[in-house]
């Protein structure tokens, strides 16, 4: 059977134009993400400490929607959330709503095993952070202009847009789903 | 969105995701990713990580959907997946997962999804559509 990982950094209408500059920056990540993992099952680590920190790697990008590079709530704001889960034992741990831990998959696998609950949301995950001390930072560290930009088209359109929606033209949307979320 | 699924060489699985959401959500709003269950679920038979609209994905609890197929009715992963997939609206859903049989299945009903995968036997895999 031997070891196996599997990744992904988002789906949704990921036009086949996207252009290298926009393209080629998230395959990079995508290949140092899986030679990381590689290297880690490869040493024996478990398959706990990879997925987490495939998914640091991954929120520490800035072209990925997690972490720095969150896309934006109407509010112009962030709200991360994540969850990790052990399959052998069942336990898992989740969070949301946070706007100023760098890492929401390190405080998520906290929740789990340094808590009887298995999911926080809000000020309350903020201030289990900040008693757990992992790392955090000003609110504006998440935002980028790309995803500025992409809230303000958003909002023109007047619609939620998935991980790649591209934003519509001046046309009207031509059909229901590209005006879902 | 991002996510990760993984088994060890002990035979471990584990899940992990994370995500910022959608663009223009409403402050306050969840999806998928911290719903177990939905977007994220590990038993002792498979690791799921799913993407795409969370709503949808909550609706069909998509990531269960994969372990109870496998559980139940004894599908192997990628068939599995390729079903939970499926009956999801078109254009909502991706997902990654690996089985304890050290399968790896990367299926999406969107235009794309970015995703990568590697296996002790030396297969490797990076794409986007």
């Amino acid at each position: 059977m031997g070891w196996a990982i599997a990744l992904h950094g988002g789906a949704g209408d990921i036009p086949r134009s996207l252009p290298p500059e926009r393209r080629e920056p998230r395959m990079a990540t995508l290949r140092r993400s899986l030679d990381l993992a590689v290297a880690a099952l490869q040493a024996g680590r478990t398959a706990l400490d990879v997925v987490e920190l495939v998914v640091r790697e991954l929120e520490n990008c800035p072209h990925f929607n997690a972490g720095k590079g969150s896309v934006l709530t109407s509010d112009g704001t962030v709200e991360m959330e994540a969850s990790i889960m052990d399959g052998n034992t069942m336990s898992c741990g989740a969070v949301s709503g946070l706007s100023t831990v760098v890492n929401a998959i390190s405080l998520s696998r906290l929740v789990m095993e340094k808590t009887p609950h298995i999911y926080l949301g809000f000020h309350g995950a903020e201030a289990f952070a900040r008693d757990q001390g992992v790392e955090t930072r000003d609110p504006s560290h998440f935002i980028t202009d790309e995803n500025i930009e992409r809230l303000r088209q958003a909002k023109q359109a007047n619609r939620v847009q998935i991980d790649y929606t591209q934003p519509m033209k001046a046309q009207p949307p031509t059909d229901d789903n590209s005006r879902i979320g | 969105t991002v996510g990760c699924v993984a088994i060890d060489s002990s035979g471990n699985l584990a899940t992990a995701t994370s995500t910022g959401g959608l663009v223009n959500k409403m402050a306050g709003r969840i999806g998928d990713t911290p719903i177990i269950g939905a977007g994220t679920y590990a038993n002792p038979l498979c690791a799921v990580s799913a993407t795409g609209k969370g709503e949808s994905i909550i609706r069909h609890t998509v990531a269960r959907d994969v372990a109870v197929l496998m559980e139940h009715r004894g599908l192997p992963l990628k068939e599995a997946a390729a079903r939970v997939v499926a009956d999801v609206p078109r254009g909502d859903v991706g997902l990654v997962a690996v089985s304890a049989a050290g399968e790896v299945s990367m299926v999406y009903n969107t235009a794309g999804m970015f995703r990568a995968c590697a296996t002790e036997d030396g297969y490797s895999e990076v794409g986007i559509w």
